[in-house]
């Protein structure tokens, strides 16, 4: 959800944030084999520029944020979102009782972007 | 309405849909990790992590590298068929074990990459050591169902082999051997193996049944499945 905030916002710059997926936590710990749980990270901050011109972003983030400095009512700042992911592995069983090595594109969030 | 206990609720129903992932109902499964796949689980944690080689030396994106063939996803059978072999039906004949996998855990949008089968004997060290085996491998013929028998004179012969001893794993590709090979996709896999001594020569009491005890035969299943697997970046 876009949230509005004004330039001199107390929010940090768009970045990636730790977030660490704990497969106990979530209850899947008794058939997920390993890992037992990931640093899957998140993005969160504000994309004001200049200051968001550190991160990656597109023209479109550029432009979107010169409309919302003048028209914050009816423009919201673009979204800091995962440009850069990395894949993991999950060994774990299925109902079959078989052992499962299944590959994830896109489970680690490497980077994050304005967008 | 509140679910029952042990019942998952719809939104972690969904999410593990969207992961593809069907866990046990049951009590936690107690059934050890094959060392393949641990091995296979390192290698592929080790290709994940970022690494500063050049773009000829980076991993194949989908491709297990252990085992050669594309793939995304790896499954360790375990046999089904029966626990009790049956008492050979010629003087010969030292074993006959069904074997079973059952293989309705496949989804239509994978592609079989590797289907490979595993005997592992154990290790009978004392079991005529120098004898020399023949094993031949059979696929029984027509349509069966989980727990029923098999019609034992239904079967196709897939292979004979001698192997000079029982003492190591053994390993067949059932892909290779014509099986699977189509467009039609198994729900099940009926084989039935035969192991008979190379040469005429009395073994120890009680070997055959040993040997038929001591047997454990899994399937190794890789598959690609092209929707979890993206194309390398291109340059622009």
């Amino acid at each position: 959800r876009a949230t509005h905030h004004s330039p001199d916002s107390p929010d940090p710059p768009c970045a990636a944030r730790q977030l660490y997926i704990n497969f106990q936590e979530v209850g899947w710990h008794n058939w997920i084999i390993a890992p037992r749980g990931f640093m899957a990270n998140y993005c969160q901050g504000h994309c004001f520029f200049p200051t968001a011109t550190k991160i990656s972003s597109l023209n479109h983030a550029v432009m979107q944020s010169l409309m919302h400095s003048v028209a914050p009512a009816t423009t919201p700042p673009p979204c800091c979102v995962p440009v850069k992911l990395s894949p993991i592995s999950v060994l774990f069983y299925d109902n079959s009782d078989n052992v499962v090595l299944r590959h994830y594109e896109d489970m680690v969030v490497d980077e994050c972007g304005c967008r | 309405a509140q679910p029952q206990p042990g019942a998952l609720s719809p939104q972690a129903s969904a999410l593990l849909q969207t992961l593809g992932l069907s866990p046990p109902s049951g009590p936690p499964p107690t059934r050890p990790v094959p060392s393949v796949m641990w091995r296979l689980f390192q290698r592929g944690t080790e290709a994940a992590e970022p690494q500063d080689l050049p773009q000829e030396s980076q991993p194949l994106p989908c491709h297990v590298e252990e085992l050669g063939v594309p793939g995304n996803i790896v499954r360790h059978v375990l046999d089904g068929g029966a626990s009790a072999p049956p008492e050979p039906a010629s003087g010969s004949l030292c074993l006959e074990k069904p074997l079973f996998f059952n293989l309705s855990f496949l989804d239509l949008k994978e592609q079989l990459t590797l289907v490979r089968l595993e005997l592992n004997f154990g290790a009978p060290g004392d079991l005529a050591p120098d004898q020399g085996w023949e094993l031949s491998l059979a696929q029984a013929q027509g349509p069966r169902l989980w727990g029923q028998p098999l019609h034992w004179h239904q079967r196709e012969v897939l292979l004979s082999r001698t192997v000079p001893s029982l003492r190591d794993p053994l390993y067949f590709d059932m892909l290779s051997l014509g099986l699977m090979g189509n467009s039609t996709f198994p729900h099940n896999l009926s084989l039935v193996l035969e192991v008979l001594p190379a040469r005429e020569g009395a073994l120890p009491p009680g070997s055959c049944s040993m040997l038929g005890r001591s047997l454990e035969a899994s399937l190794l299943v890789v598959t690609l499945d092209p929707q979890l697997c993206q194309p390398a970046p291109r340059k622009r």
